[in-house]
C-alpha cells in the first residue's frame, strides 16, 4: 500500500507541434520524456521503504543499472490494456505502423512480448508497483558497498510480494513465482532498449538532456 | 561520481 501511495503521477509526452514528423521527431520525443522520467523515478526511488537507508554510492549503483527495466515496465503496464500498441505517455500511443514510420519498430517489436506475457497473467497495478521496487533492488550492480542491506531491501520487497499474492490470489499458489519468472524478459528487453538509444546518442542525430545521457553512459 | 553528477544531486535533495 506505501508502494502504491508513492507511484508517481502520469507524466505526458508533448510532441513538439512545430517538427515536421518522422523519426527525428518520434525519438526527439521519446528522449526528452525518459529523461523527465528519470527524474521521477529518483524521486520515486527515495520512496522505497529502505532504500534511502543504503548508501548513496549503492543508491546511485541500483539506479544506474535498473533504470531502463523501471521505464520498460512502466511503458509495459500502460500498454496492457492495448492491443498491439505501446503507450510511452497517454499522448503518445505507438501502433506498428507509427512504429514503422518513426524509426521505432526494432523497440516496438522488443518490448511487444512483455506485454503480452503480462497480459497473459494479468498484472494488477499492486503488482506492478511491487515488481518495479524489486527490479530496482534486485539490479545486480557489479559495484555494491553493502551487499547485505541490498539483500535486506530485496528480501522485504519480496516478502511484500508474497503477502500480496498470499492476500488477494490465494487460488494460484504459484503467481508471486510466475511475476518474478518475467524479469529476465524484463531484463533482456531493457538491455535491447539501452542499445537502441546508445546507437542513437553515437548518432548524434537526436538532442538528449543530461540526465539521460548520464545514465546512458552509466550503462556503456 | 564526478560523471554522474545529475544522479547524485538528484538522490541528495531532501524531496
Amino acid at each position: 500500500s506505501h508502494l502504491l501511495v508513492v507511484e508517481p503521477e502520469k507524466i505526458y509526452a508533448m510532441p513538439d507541434p512545430t517538427m515536421p514528423d518522422g523519426d527525428i521527431k518520434a525519438l526527439t520525443t521519446l528522449c526528452d520524456l525518459a529523461d523527465r522520467e528519470l527524474v521521477v523515478i529518483i524521486g520515486w526511488a527515495k520512496h522505497i521503504p529502505g532504500f534511502s537507508s543504503l548508501s548513496l554510492a549503492d543508491q546511485m549503483s541500483l539506479l544506474q543499472s535498473a533504470w531502463m527495466e523501471i521505464l520498460v515496465l512502466s511503458i509495459v503496464f500502460r500498454s496492457l490494456a492495448c492491443e498491439e500498441e505501446l503507450v510511452y505517455a497517454e499522448d503518445y500511443v505507438v501502433d506498428e505502423e507509427h512504429a514503422r514510420l518513426s524509426g521505432l519498430l526494432d523497440l516496438h517489436v522488443a518490448i511487444l512480448p512483455l506485454v503480452r506475457r503480462y497480459k497473459k497473467l494479468s498484472m494488477e497495478r499492486e503488482e506492478f508497483v511491487t515488481l518495479k521496487a524489486i527490479a530496482l533492488a534486485n539490479s545486480d550492480s557489479m559495484h555494491i558497498e553493502d551487499v547485505e542491506a541490498v539483500q535486506r531491501l530485496q528480501d522485504s520487497l519480496h516478502e511484500a510480494l508474497q503477502d500480496l499474492e498470499g492476500a488477494h490470489n490465494t487460488e494460484d499458489p504459484r503467481r508471486a513465482g510466475k511475476l518474478l519468472m518475467t524479469l529476465p524478459l524484463l531484463r533482456q528487453t531493457a538491455a535491447k532498449a539501452v542499445q537502441h538509444f546508445y546507437s542513437i546518442k553515437v548518432q548524434g542525430k537526436v538532442p538528449m538532456h543530461k540526465l539521460f545521457l548520464e545514465m546512458l553512459e552509466a550503462k556503456a | 561520481k564526478e560523471k554522474h553528477k545529475i544522479l547524485h544531486r538528484l538522490l541528495q535533495n531532501s524531496t
